[in-house]
């Protein structure tokens, strides 16, 4: 995303243009049954609140996806609480994974292809995400404002300004609510200030990874919400 | 919390990513110099790579009667003390469903981690090179024959670890939000390291971990080109990357992995 542009402002417009693919890619998730988009919707915001779960999850679909299944895989699996391990079998299952046998395993097979890799490459974006930052996006779940973040990314003009009055960022209004957003984007290595009516988001000099990851997992998380 | 307390220091010592951290504490005393890793692309540009370790090094698998032996250069690394403050405070409300949720709190916890004076250890490169022509690995050998059977696989060996010199304790400070019986809190989990001089002991902990002296918290690895014959060449530069010659098999594999790929970023520049 750093071609062509020479300011770290023009960063996010670029990152904006670059993820709009994504929207369609996210689309096996707005195909699936309601009861079983909402299934789905569930398990990963408790996800996001369980570092060690979510850390298996990644490994285990890693597994799944290469048909290559490591010793580490199996330890971790087992390492886990029982209500983890059957989050974790429910979680691949609704993903399109049909599982032969107690645990998943080499014998297992991806059913659903696309749905599977639509989940994964979720998992794994926040699987990746900075220290903390898949609690915050969790209790983002839980306010309902992921629709709210994802559209922020979307409007912020050239300069990564966005008007507060429009209706959709209302939410953001609140001061309180606002802290956690940006506690959410500084993690993403992503500046967020109110200035009177409006915010002003600015990249972090040198960014990683982490403000690809967070349109990431705002529009796979929007994707599998739309039914909640 | 290993993982979380030696990916932390890497993130103030090595902006540029050249050291790898230790995940494992079991892992630790595997490192040696020129121990074979693996190293496993991953599907996604943002996935770190999957690093496992043979167990064996670059000189068990030689083809017989071939020898290395590593000059190791043992050299201070750094004293590492840092201190973190985390300041956190706020008050939600918001409605979900019929269930009024409230969420706040403040709380500052200002943390000191240190895992005290380390040390490198480097093999001396130069000398590996030049002990290293005309030498050829035996891709016969089980282990490798197993490598060579996975896919996306590179092999690696190891040229410097980073290790501790004295006793260090880590430690997880687990740190909620919440207040008026709020059903939702944010809970931050803080690592903190602390290199032990004194005996001291740390209070206020739920988990704690005592690691030993000479425990090898990062390390740092050269890829292999590894021809058909055996050959091998070490991949100095990052734009050198290493893998074998020969044609791996066409197994059938549950996801393709450039399908995988390009299913998201079929449209998107590189």
């Amino acid at each position: 995303a750093r071609h062509g542009t020479s300011s770290q402002d023009g960063l996010l417009s670029v990152l904006n243009q670059a993820t709009l693919p994504l929207e369609r890619n996210f689309s096996p998730f707005l195909e699936l049954p309601a009861e079983q988009q909402t299934a789905l919707h569930n398990l990963l915001q408790a996800v996001l609140f369980d570092e060690e779960f979510l850390v298996v999850l990644e490994q285990v679909c890693d597994d799944m996806a290469g048909g290559f299944w490591c010793p580490q895989a199996a330890l971790a699996m087992g390492e886990l609480k029982p209500p983890q391990q059957q989050d974790l079998m429910a979680f691949l299952q609704l993903a399109g994974c049909r599982i032969q046998g107690e645990w998943p395993g080499p014998e297992g097979e991806v059913s659903n292809q696309k749905l599977f890799a639509t989940a994964y490459f979720l998992v794994s974006a926040l699987a990746e995400m900075p220290d903390n930052a898949a609690a915050l996006l969790g209790i983002c779940c839980k306010l309902q404002i992921i629709p709210t973040l994802y559209h922020l990314l979307r409007v912020l003009s050239d300069d990564g300004i966005c008007d507060l009055e429009d209706p959709t960022l209302v939410p953001l209004k609140d001061t309180e609510r606002f802290g956690i957003v940006q506690r959410l984007f500084v993690a993403a290595d992503i500046n967020l200030e109110q200035e009177h009516s409006s915010v002003k988001a600015t990249v972090l000099k040198d960014p990683h990874v982490f403000p690809l990851i967070l349109y990431i997992t705002l529009n796979g998380l929007c994707a599998l919400g739309k039914e909640h | 919390m290993f993982a979380k307390a030696t990916r932390n220091f890497l993130k103030e010592v090595d902006a540029g990513g050249n050291l790898i951290s230790v995940s494992n504490l079991n892992d630790s005393d595997k490192l040696q110099p020129l121990s074979l890793v693996t190293k496993k692309k991953r599907y996604w540009c943002w996935q770190r790579p999957k690093y496992q370790f043979l167990s064996v090094t670059l000189g068990d698998v030689l083809t017989e009667d071939q020898f290395l032996s590593p000059v190791v250069v043992e050299s201070d690394f750094v004293k590492y003390e840092g201190k973190f403050e985390n300041h956190v405070s706020g008050t939600i409300e918001t409605v979900l469903g019929k269930v009024k949720l409230n969420m706040g709190g403040k709380g500052l916890v200002e943390s000191q981690s240190s895992f005290g004076t380390l040390r490198k250890q480097e093999v001396d490169l130069q000398q590996l090179i030049r002990d290293s022509v005309e030498r050829t690995i035996n891709l016969k050998n089980p282990i490798l024959h197993q490598v060579l059977e996975r896919r996306n696989e590179v092999l690696c060996v190891l040229t410097q670890k980073i290790v501790t010199t004295q006793k260090c304790v880590i430690s997880e400070h687990v740190q909620i939000e919440e207040k008026c019986g709020g059903m939702v809190g944010i809970q931050t989990k803080i690592v903190q390291v602390s290199a032990m001089e004194d005996g001291n002991v740390i209070k206020d902990t739920s988990v704690l971990l005592e690691i030993p002296a000479a425990t090898t918290i990062a390390y740092g690895i050269i890829e292999l080109y590894v021809k058909q014959d055996g050959q091998f060449e070490f991949c100095l530069l990052h734009e050198k990357h290493g893998g074998f010659e020969q044609e791996r098999r066409s197994d059938p594999v549950y996801l393709d992995y450039l399908a995988c790929r390009e299913f998201v970023f079929m449209d998107m520049p590189d």
